[in-house]
């Protein structure tokens, strides 16, 4: 019987590491190891695969819940607008997104509204120019709300499907720049009613536990409808989105696993759950 | 904060006379879980509490008045070890212009450093010049070369077409001309794993021997950073390091991973987007930072 402990100790700790070096997180390792455990039939101790397979069961139970595509096709333009972070990944994730529309047909529009950082506009300018999409832009140093004002507008004027709004990469914690955000929110909406049809917070696989502090932030202060996870074609298994999707129960839309504009996947939970323990 | 929890900890193991091997399990399981949820990589916890282990169960702490205090003065005192050392300044000796380097991963923060860093040298009286040899990332070129009109300071127009090697050669050569002190070289973002991609700032290192390799670190860097770290530092040999985004509340439990598994010395921190939100690195400020 002592035997029997040890080995299902050292599986269970074998799992936790998988889950937190998977940067799922100690406390959200522990709470799934308890459910785990509590599933785990009296027969099935020295069983690791099993209960691996519990686990991963667990895990897919809970991102299979947030497994939910994105539909341009419910409002015309589809206005989608992009935040996070510094670095995350937004701008080239909207040349990404850009791609996957255009290639269903769609008309899309770009709008450089991160008026802030150098040579931010003319990043999106060149994946335009390669996409063949318009960018609406202002000069460098202009309010970001009249990019995006000039933007619904001109989606409007030249009967775009989609709109994709660039925004300019910011901290949570900054009161002032969510403020920011908040007022393009506001013009928008008031320009388009309804819009941002799709408001994306881009997460950066390689984060660590502070993405759930970015999720949750981002969450009280302006409020998003879809999550895409970056980065995810490096040694990062982004592991924190487990948490994240168990607590705000926010949809992932896609995952980036690369720096070109086709680099983009619908997220699959099946497939997030097996590469985590790969 | 952990400070808290140990407290509360410790006030339940009150009257229960000396502690026991039991006690500290449990203290030092507290102090796990808040080096963990700071993103310290998990390898790099198990030996750390290990260490301290060691010593709580030796005479400062079993014979002290305030065991509490003591562990936690004990846990401070190790973090800020394993963080600072030797306060590490720029190495700008040999002769000019001195080419640093800076690499890491896609958007931790190198081009805006390789500006934060121009600005410093500004100030220190010494004239850098700004060599962009990053050709893949749209308008990285543009962005640097906006960074160095902002400063005033002389960037480095590319060939089309020229390959990171040859504009960093060239690039030089025109820093040397201008008798510019330093050259900073902005590199591509690049996975670790990315062998070729590793292979080419290898090569960029061989053509222009910097004086400094500074690895770029994500405070909010996850468990991933160790791996990232070492690689970088054993293709490389960096030189330093440098956080970035330490205005953000990430614990930066990555930079103690990378500092105790490269044992290259944290230089300076990044505190925000404005080319002056550049700082020299306090171990301390961050030891109390990632304990919570
Ligand atoms: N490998 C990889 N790199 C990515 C991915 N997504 C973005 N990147 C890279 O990450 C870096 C930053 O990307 P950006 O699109 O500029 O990020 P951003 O969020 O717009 O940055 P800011 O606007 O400065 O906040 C670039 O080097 C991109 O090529 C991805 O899925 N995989
Ligand atoms: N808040 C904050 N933002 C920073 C800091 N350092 C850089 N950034 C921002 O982080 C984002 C990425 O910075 P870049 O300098 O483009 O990063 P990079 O490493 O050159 O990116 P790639 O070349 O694509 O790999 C930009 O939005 C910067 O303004 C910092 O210390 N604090
Ligand atoms: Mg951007
Ligand atoms: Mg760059």
């Amino acid at each position: 019987v002592l035997g029997k402990k040890k080995i299902d100790e050292e599986t269970f700790e074998n799992l936790e590491e998988i889950l937190i070096t998977s940067d799922v997180g100690p406390r959200a390792a522990l709470d799934l190891i308890e459910r785990v455990q509590k599933k785990v039939k009296y027969g099935e101790y020295d069983k690791a695969d099993r209960i691996r397979n519990y686990l991963k069961d667990e895990i897919l139970q809970i991102l299979a819940a947030r497994q939910q595509s994105l539909d341009t096709s419910k409002a015309t333009p589809f206005v989608i607008m992009t935040l996070g972070v510094n670095g995350s990944g937004k701008t080239t994730t909207i040349a990404k997104l850009a791609n996957q529309f255009q290639s269903e047909g769609k008309k899309v529009l770009l709008a450089a509204a991160d008026t802030f950082r150098a040579a931010a506009i003319e990043q999106l300018e060149v994946w335009g120019g390669r996409l063949g999409c318009d960018v609406i832009k202002q000069k460098k140093g202009s309010d970001p709300s009249a990019v995006a004002f000039d933007a619904v507008h001109a989606a409007k004027a030249r009967k775009a499907d989609v709109l994709i709004i660039d925004t300019a990469g910011r901290l949570h914690t900054k009161v002032n720049l969510i403020e920011e955000l908040k007022k393009i929110k506001r013009i928008i909406e008031r320009e388009h009613p309804g819009a941002p049809h799709e408001s994306l917070l881009v997460l950066d696989a390689t984060t660590g536990q502070n993405a759930i502090s970015q999720a949750k932030t981002f969450r009280e202060t302006l409020g998003y409808t879809g999550i895409i996870l970056t980065k995810l074609d490096g040694s990062a298994k982004g592991g924190v989105i487990v948490g994240i999707c168990d607590e705000l129960e926010i949809p992932i839309r896609y995952i980036g696993i690369g720096e070109q504009m086709d680099d983009l996947r619908e997220f699959n939970a099946r497939e997030f759950v097996d590469a985590l323990f790969d | 904060s952990l400070n808290e929890r140990l407290t509360v900890v410790f006030r339940k193991l009150k009257g229960h006379g000396k502690l026991t091997e039991e006690n500290i399990k449990g203290i030092l399981r507290e102090i796990r879980l808040a080096l963990l949820e700071a993103d310290v990589n998990f390898r790099v916890v198990k030996d750390f509490i290990e260490i301290l282990r060691k010593r709580s169960i030796g005479q400062e702490v079993l014979e002290s008045l305030t065991p509490a205090q003591q562990v936690i003065k004990i846990v401070n005192e190790e973090v800020t070890n394993l963080l600072g050392g030797e306060r590490s300044s720029l190495n700008l000796t040999g002769s000019q212009p001195v080419p640093l380097m800076f690499v890491g991963l896609q958007g931790s923060g190198k081009t805006t450093t390789v500006g934060k860093m121009a600005r410093h040298l500004v100030r220190g009286n010494q004239q850098p010049f700004l060599i962009p040899a990053d050709v893949s990332r749209p308008a990285a070129i543009e962005q640097l070369r906006q960074l160095g009109e902002s400063l005033q300071v002389p960037v480095y127009t590319p060939q089309p077409g020229d390959s990171p090697v040859a504009i960093c050669k060239k690039a030089l050569d025109e820093a040397r001309g201008r008798g510019c002190a330093a050259a900073l070289i902005d590199t591509a973002g690049r996975w670790h794993v990315d062998e070729p991609l590793m292979e080419e700032l290898r090569a960029i290192q061989r053509a222009v021997n910097p004086k400094e390799v500074l690895f770029l670190a994500d405070a909010m860097t996850g468990q991933e950073a160790v791996n990232v770290a070492c690689k970088f530092d054993e293709v490389l040999n960096i030189t330093g390091v440098i956080l970035t985004k330490m205005d953000g509340d990430a614990r930066g439990g990555a930079a103690l991973s990378i500092k105790s598994v490269t044992q290259k010395p944290i230089k300076f921190i990044g505190t925000g987007e404005k080319l002056d939100d550049f700082e020299i690195f306090y171990p301390e400020r961050l030891s109390s930072r990632i304990l919570g």
